[in-house]
């Protein structure tokens, strides 16, 4: 059976996508099958993987608010063992659209319990806010990676989203997991990237990824070729980052 | 009669906070009274000033939900020239809160109303999202100041946040302008830095402003000391690039 991790924290600019779309190439170059979900209406993660979003003509939206069957929204990518449901900008409405719905926070749950037995993972890039699409995204997960950006404000933030995945824990999604806290755009040089990591370490202790993904600037790079970063610049540090990520992640869940 | 400028983009962490710290700041250094108004429930406009959201009973959200006068909410800077209207996680209840209002686009507009006489700028903050908070700092607004990372996701988002400017020019605020387009974290030795103001100066031409933000470890650190980057290092790139904006958004505005 499929692991479904969502990529989830509501501060802008912290690696959420280059974390969704690089786990998920690695997770699948290691022949895991594996499929990227962009739940983020700014379609980043479709756009990362060459997929222009103005000419995604169905995508995430119709699954959750048409409820129109994923096997005819997902789309192969160049990456074997990858596939991706995209979106667009029309996801938006469904932040307003699925208010008025009776189940409305398990429309994303509904859509994937079919998809769980044909993928290894299933890994969904959120857009950065606590809305009732991310709130989606989690009840529909088993666990949640929360990419921390080795910055000032990354850490402010934190405790609100772990207050928030508590409440879904209690109220909606009893087996959602901290899948972990991911340190990113890590920068050895500066005195206040070594503070949080510091920091993060000592207050999270042992939900923090062994692994920290550092600033390189393939990283940033890579999206504008529609690549992941290990089919942009293998030998890069941004690709060995995310491979150990996604090794640390296979052996955290027996898996090898 | 004050200015009011909205610094606004859906895209995450491109340098809106940092953007509205600083042009306020240097505002107020030149001698021009300003506001900063944090209308970001992550309050980090707040907590860059050293003020803790946690300990704000009152903010931003009374204003406009509860109609509470802005002058019981407003603070002091350790800035002369600078006042701050916080926020705090409360205001995330204004999003759905607002959505029942008759004038539910126009709340902030009224509570604004009385400042603009008693402060030369208002500089609002807002969230990366387009949702009810970020429509009413629009509505308020004489014009919106857009910070564009250099980097390559950063050109993505633009064009649907200038078609929301146009619907609300059509419909809501007539007189609302384009301040401005602002690179922000461009770094010279990166190809792709280039390629994307080389991209921007290309398609948006004259609404691009001269002043360049480059990155500069200065500005990520500022905020961890609870000041504008002027009062954490004068002599620093951050501070001559934040200094220079604001001195050509006055001589743009004919003030001197
Ligand atoms: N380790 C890294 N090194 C260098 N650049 C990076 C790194 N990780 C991400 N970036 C770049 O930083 C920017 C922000 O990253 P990204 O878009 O993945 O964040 P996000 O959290 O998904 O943003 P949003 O909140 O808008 O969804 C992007 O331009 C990306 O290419
Ligand atoms: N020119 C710069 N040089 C270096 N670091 C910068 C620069 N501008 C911003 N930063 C840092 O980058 C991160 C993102 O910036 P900031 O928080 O201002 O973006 P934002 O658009 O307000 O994010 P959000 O979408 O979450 O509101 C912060 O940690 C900030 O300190
Ligand atoms: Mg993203
Ligand atoms: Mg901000």
């Amino acid at each position: 059976m499929g692991k479904i991790i969502a990529i989830a924290n509501q501060k802008g600019g912290v690696g959420k996508t280059t974390s969704a779309i690089n786990l998920a190439a690695s997770l699948a170059v290691l022949e895991h099958k594996t499929l990227l979900i962009d739940a983020d209406p700014q379609a980043n993660a479709s756009s990362g993987l060459g997929f222009d979003p103005k000419n995604i003509k169905i995508g995430l939206y119709e699954c959750l608010v048409q409820e129109i069957d994923p096997k005819d929204v997902i789309l192969t990518t160049e990456v074997p063992f990858l596939d991706l449901m995209p979106s667009n900008i029309d996801l938006v409405g469904a932040e307003i659209e699925l208010l008025d719905m009776p189940n409305r926070e398990r429309m994303m749950e509904g859509a994937l319990k079919a998809l769980k037995s044909q993928y290894d993972f299933i890994i969904i890039d959120c857009s950065p806010s606590l809305g009732l699409i991310t709130t989606n995204a989690l009840v529909a997960a088993d666990s949640v990676l929360i990419p921390v950006q080795c910055e000032y404000f990354a850490l402010e933030g934190l405790g609100k989203l772990l207050n928030t995945i508590k409440i879904i824990q209690n109220h909606l999604n009893k087996g959602l997991d901290i899948e972990g806290i991911l340190l990113t755009m890590y920068d050895g040089r500066l005195r206040l990237s070594n503070q949080v990591v510091d920091d993060v370490k000592t207050h999270f202790q042992d939900i923090v990824f062994e692994t920290i993904i550092q600033r390189n600037t393939k990283l940033g790079e890579a999206p504008s070729f529609g690549l992941p970063v290990l089919y942009h610049d293998a030998d890069s540090r941004g690709s060995m980052n995310y491979l150990n990520l996604a090794k640390e992640i296979l052996e955290k869940n027996g898996i090898f």
